[in-house]
């Protein structure tokens, strides 16, 4: 489902480059669940963003289910990230928006009827322990609410592969350990294809395999 | 140096109250290290938002240094917080200023003259492993990173009171071991009083008291 070619990605500030990905290398089978780790500024984020169709890698090659995403146009691009679920590290919520909104409207840009949309954003919101915090908006929210609120948003419409970066960091580890369950559940008995950036043990235990990242490049790739 | 006394905190949205902090007391003397822990939700934010004058109880005492805060003008409540080092769940760094300009700016404030700004700037960004990164704004900076800069921000004056809000949530192991070590040396080395809401357990065994909140309210406050 995902071929990684010697991709780089270089930040320029100014006249100075930041080499923030030196060529990575990897591939990934449809229904694996892949936790991503590594000391903070080394490289997670930058590549998750390119793997979701975020942003472009500087060289090498991407491809998404077969197609080379350098080749797509801003349009095509958007259309790639429709199938992806993506929990953003800070969460990215639409503030004027209460919990309940935010997870509405991935379906409701996929056109899933009212009625199912309101019975589904409440199954989802349930399941990470916000039934009574649907009305609250991001402001209202604690810290790790506002991170529940964004897997929920993530996994509302049922997509085959999901990125995650960091999901646990604002979570005790109970909270934290359901949320973990609910999601590898979603690979066990759906398949989702999962890729997860983590600095939490319990989810490196819970991946089949764990890419250990270092300054830009890939240090070991090891299966659990 | 903080005697909290039965203080509540009901947040109102609409007509509906949504009972955050339901009745806490307890006592910090001058130099104490205190963890407080919980699970999502149970109110350890806002309390500290209380603590660090950011926010009024909705009742109840808060006395620091002797004085009731409930008592102070808004102005009188700004220079109270002069004098605490605040490190926030989500960071609050200045946009448009690079690494360097938020940490000087509690510096400028309180007059500190330019070269020693400069020097002082510098050696607690080095302190927190961020030595090249210095030129880099929020949106140039990784997670960890950003909150690296938050933590510089809190300890460059050298307050004799320091209140983290989860200061290594987005830091791999490693990197949140240090920083806290850091922090660790303040309380040590120079009598620093802290009070550090964490779900990190390497941070519970460094202080020397734990509160457990749970839905508002203290359930155990233990000397570890
Ligand atoms: N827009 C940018 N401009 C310049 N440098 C950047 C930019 N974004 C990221 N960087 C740098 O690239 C490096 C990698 O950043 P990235 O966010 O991928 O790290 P990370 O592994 O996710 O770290 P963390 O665990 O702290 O979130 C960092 O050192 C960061 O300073
Ligand atoms: N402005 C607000 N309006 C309404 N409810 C709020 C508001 N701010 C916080 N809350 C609610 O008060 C409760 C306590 O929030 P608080 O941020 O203190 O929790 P926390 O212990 O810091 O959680 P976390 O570990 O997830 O950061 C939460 O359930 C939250 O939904
Ligand atoms: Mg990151
Ligand atoms: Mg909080």
């Amino acid at each position: 489902v995902l071929e990684v070619e010697d991709i780089t990605k270089t930040y320029m500030m100014g006249e100075i480059p930041v080499n923030a990905l030196r060529g990575l290398s990897f591939e990934v089978e449809s229904g694996e669940y892949i936790a991503v780790v590594g000391p903070s500024g080394s490289g997670k984020s930058t590549l998750l963003n390119m793997i979701g169709a975020l942003d472009r890698p500087t060289s090498g090659k991407l491809m998404i289910e077969g197609v080379d995403v350098s080749t797509l146009s801003d349009n095509q691009l958007a259309d790639t990230r429709k199938n992806v679920g993506f929990v953003f590290q800070f969460f990215n919520l639409i503030p004027r928006l209460d919990a309940r909104g935010n997870v509405d409207l991935p379906l409701a840009i996929a056109g899933v009827p009212r009625s199912e949309r309101k019975k589904r954003t409440e199954e989802v919101l349930t399941s990470v322990g916000l039934e009574d915090r649907m009305h609250h908006k991001s402001s209202e929210l604690s810290g790790g609410e506002r991170q529940r609120v964004a897997v929920a948003r993530a996994i509302v419409t049922n997509p085959a592969f999901i990125l995650m970066d960091e999901p646990t960091g604002n979570l005790d580890s109970k909270t934290g350990g359901e949320i973990m369950d609910l999601v590898k559940q979603l690979n066990e008995k759906q398949g989702v294809t999962l890729i997860v950036v983590t600095h939490d043990q319990y989810i490196g235990q819970q991946a089949d395999r764990t890419l250990h990242m270092l300054d830009g490049v890939i240090a070991s790739d090891v299966v659990n």
